[in-house]
């Protein structure tokens, strides 16, 4: 009510600035609910997305893939499970916004593809911290490997907008050995060493190179399916107040233990005080 | 002496030496105490299931209840909280209660869908009453 009667005393400035500052009662209303009126946390939640705001459908490969990652990480009734370790509260995959494939493999070699894909990570919030990252492929077709073939990934992450060879990322290739099984749907490639730095100094349009390929026995024939486009998976530590911090409520539960039963203060005052006298 | 016990409870009953218990439980806790209770809500009650994938069903609770005149050990109340009582029954009645509140909260694991299409796993803090508390 102060900035309100300050704006309203100096009424030629006030209106100004009321004019320029957005005020409260600008935020579009999310039905009865305008965002202010609700607590700081389900703010964090309608803010982002008032159910009038468009937005994109999700893949549904990957949301069938993060639905799995929620029963493995919480209860039906949403309570985070205790028995994990790992500091990461929140998990955002992104599929990319552009990308350019070209199919193509030999019968000698089986070099499945190669792709050049844009993911913009602008979902990533200042207070969230990368502590991993992934690229997640889903077999489209089960594949049937045996357990020595070997695949070889290459991958050269940079800033889209900057061409020259300096802002290239040093280019990363890393020795991949898959055993598939007859329900392996998923494949990850760790590309937490290429991201860090690019998230870190809050770069969110992301170029990522990749060239996969996979050597396979002279005589063993197989059916190469095409990979489908990889999505990112990122995980970070959120470290803003809303977010559960999970070793805090470690640390508080370590503390409670420190100061076992207490006598409750209400039994001296209806029974009176042990005799001073003999605790002296 | 008249003056003890809580406004509301009923007249005391003869006491009997087997029911002592009986009889100091009328003073001591109200017939609705303060104590948590269910409130299960789903997202699309709010119209929020377009973007909110996981859970489906979100238990919050709630604190509900009187808080009764001794409250220290039972609810892990400050002694204000007697003070506060003594105000209202003795000198004010102006002055509130205490209030039934929530002491403790359990967090809670969301699958939201972004308006970019992106696919969020968040843990929020404070999200279910878990304790309640006189205050």
């Amino acid at each position: 009510s102060q900035t309100l009667e300050d704006e309203a005393g100096s009424s030629t400035s006030g209106e100004a600035s009321l004019e320029t500052k957005p005020q409260p009662w600008d935020q579009p209303l999310d039905g009865e609910n305008s965002p202010d009126l609700l607590p700081p946390l389900l703010k964090v939640l309608v803010n982002s997305h008032l159910p009038g705001a468009p937005r994109l459908q999700p893949d549904s490969i990957a949301l069938r893939y993060m639905k799995r990652l929620y029963k493995t990480y919480a209860t039906k009734e949403g309570i985070p499970k205790s028995d994990r370790s790992h500091l990461y509260n929140t998990v955002r995959l992104f599929t990319p916004s552009a990308q350019h494939q070209q199919p193509s493999w030999g019968q000698v070699t089986g070099v499945l593809q190669s792709m050049d894909l844009l993911f913009n990570l602008d979902r990533i919030t200042a207070p969230e911290h990368l502590l991993k990252s992934v690229l997640l492929y889903s077999l489209k077709n089960l594949v049937y490997f045996s357990s020595t073939t070997k695949c070889m990934c290459y991958l050269v992450v940079k800033e889209p907008e900057c061409f020259s060879p300096p802002c290239f990322r040093s280019p990363q290739s890393s020795n991949l050995q898959f055993e598939f099984r007859k329900n392996h749907k998923w494949i990850e490639i760790d590309v937490t060493t290429l991201l860090q730095p690019l998230v870190a100094s809050n770069k969110r349009n992301i170029h990522i190179a990749v060239n996969f390929t996979c050597y396979k026995d002279q005589d063993e024939l197989f059916d190469m399916a095409i990979l489908m486009a990889p999505s990112l998976l990122v995980y970070l530590n959120d470290t803003s107040a809303q977010a559960y911090h999970r070793w805090n409520s470690l640390r508080f539960k370590g503390r409670h233990q420190l100061f076992p039963y207490q006598r409750p203060m209400e039994e001296e005052l209806i029974w009176g005080r042990k005799s001073s006298r003999h605790r002296r | 002496d008249e003056g003890i016990g809580h406004p509301k409870a009923k007249s005391p009953k003869m006491l009997d030496s087997n029911n002592l218990s009986e009889y100091f439980k009328q003073f001591l806790f109200p017939e609705n105490e303060c104590e948590l209770h269910d409130f299960k809500l789903s997202f699309s009650q709010l119209k929020w299931d377009s973007w909110i994938v996981a859970p489906h069903r979100y238990n919050p609770r709630y604190c509900k209840g009187d808080c009764p005149r001794l409250v220290r050990h039972r609810y892990g109340s400050p002694v204000h909280t007697m003070v506060q009582n003594i105000i209202y029954e003795k000198l004010d009645s102006s002055i509130p209660r205490p209030s039934c509140v929530p002491a403790k909260y359990s967090p809670l694991s969301v699958l939201t869908i972004e308006p970019d299409g992106s696919i969020a796993y968040k843990e929020y803090e404070d999200m279910i009453a878990t304790k309640c508390t006189c205050r």
